[in-house]
């Protein structure tokens, strides 16, 4: 796996082109809220569960 | 026929009854743990044709369909069949036959319940349907399992399986230990830094970075040929077997305020490495 596959990943996943460009005052204004944390934490957790079958 | 106001429609018989027999065989201490099954081979043995039979047969209707299915019982007593193999034989050519019913054995597998027997259903068919059809599947015949066959000529059910701990990989690789050339087949730590990576810089918000792991090394070839693997099997390597997804929050920009969002990535992680034939079929999955 290489950060260009997780990339191309993210991209098809978000349904963009290419990486949009932020700048350092849009990481400071973004805040991940309790229900957006609980979101990602569940889903990690279920991730190590559900194991799909390699190419 | 009986209805007054219907007119009888007769019709004539165009297809045959299958002669249909159903194999029993014990599977226990077959397949020894820790192994993979490559292929299951059942042999029947096809009796030969009487001459004087054989000569009244026209040489376009000289064939058979055989079938093999494999039998569920289900703990209702509900049963399904699941088509494994079926090939056209001559009723010229008596002696061993061979079918592949690996999947069957997979099938069985799958139910984990070591004790219950794997059923075997073969129908020998016409060859074709139609108005030239013939009847010579009728003259085909297997020797058959139990009572008063001799030993030689019952069924057979040859299983061919790998020794996972020969043939199959490692788990994970120890880390203390480089992985050298020819070393066995392993699963490594591989260290994704997405916090390294300029595309991501103030737009992947977590994870920071990752271990997606690698399969690394070499797996042990097992030897010669085996009855029906054909040239499409190319030699067994050391993949990704099992893998898992990996959520990532990103930042997205909407009406101009960033806000985080939650993406779920496929097939990031590996889970499990596995020694497995290039080109091998995947086994079906058995449904309810």
């Amino acid at each position: 796996l290489t950060g260009e596959q997780v990339l191309a990943s993210l991209l098809q996943q978000l349904g963009l082109r290419e990486a949009p460009i932020l700048d350092q005052r849009d990481a400071e204004e973004v805040a991940t809220s309790a229900h957006v944390r609980a979101q990602y934490v569940a889903l990690l957790q279920r991730s190590h569960g559900a194991r799909s079958r390699g190419k | 026929r009986f209805s007054q106001r219907v007119r009888e429609v007769a019709g004539r018989l165009l297809a045959s009854e299958a002669s249909v027999h159903v194999l029993v065989f014990g599977m226990e201490g077959r397949l020894p743990p820790n192994s993979e099954l490559v292929q299951a081979v059942l042999r029947l043995f096809q009796q030969p044709v009487p001459k004087a039979a054989l000569r009244r047969l026209s040489p376009y209707s000289a064939r058979a369909r055989v079938t093999v299915q494999w039998l569920r019982v289900r703990e209702d007593s509900s049963n399904s069949t699941y088509l494994v193999d079926s090939r056209l034989v001559s009723l010229h050519e008596s002696g061993w036959k061979a079918f592949d019913v690996t999947e069957a054995v997979n099938f069985w597998r799958q139910l984990s319940r070591p004790g219950q027997p794997l059923l075997l259903q073969v129908s020998v068919q016409r060859e074709h349907l139609g108005p030239r059809a013939s009847d010579a599947h009728k003259l085909v015949h297997f020797a058959s399992q139990g009572r008063g066959v001799t030993g030689q000529a019952e069924p057979q059910l040859e299983l061919h399986s790998l020794d996972l701990g020969a043939y199959g990989s490692q788990g994970d690789c120890d880390p203390g230990v480089p992985v050298v050339e020819g070393a066995r087949c392993c699963r490594q730590e591989m260290y994704i830094d997405l916090r390294g990576m300029t595309w991501a810089q103030h737009w992947v918000l977590e994870p920071p970075g990752f271990l997606a792991y690698e399969c690394v090394g070499a797996c042990r070839q097992p030897p010669g040929p085996l009855p029906f693997v054909g040239p499409l099997l190319g030699p067994r390597q050391c993949v990704a077997s099992e893998m898992t997804s990996l959520p990532v929050i990103v930042s997205v920009k909407e009406g101009g305020r960033p806000r985080p969002q939650v993406v779920s990535l496929p097939n990031m992680r590996v889970e499990k490495c596995s020694c497995s034939w290039d080109g091998a079929p995947v086994p079906r999955k058995l449904g309810p």
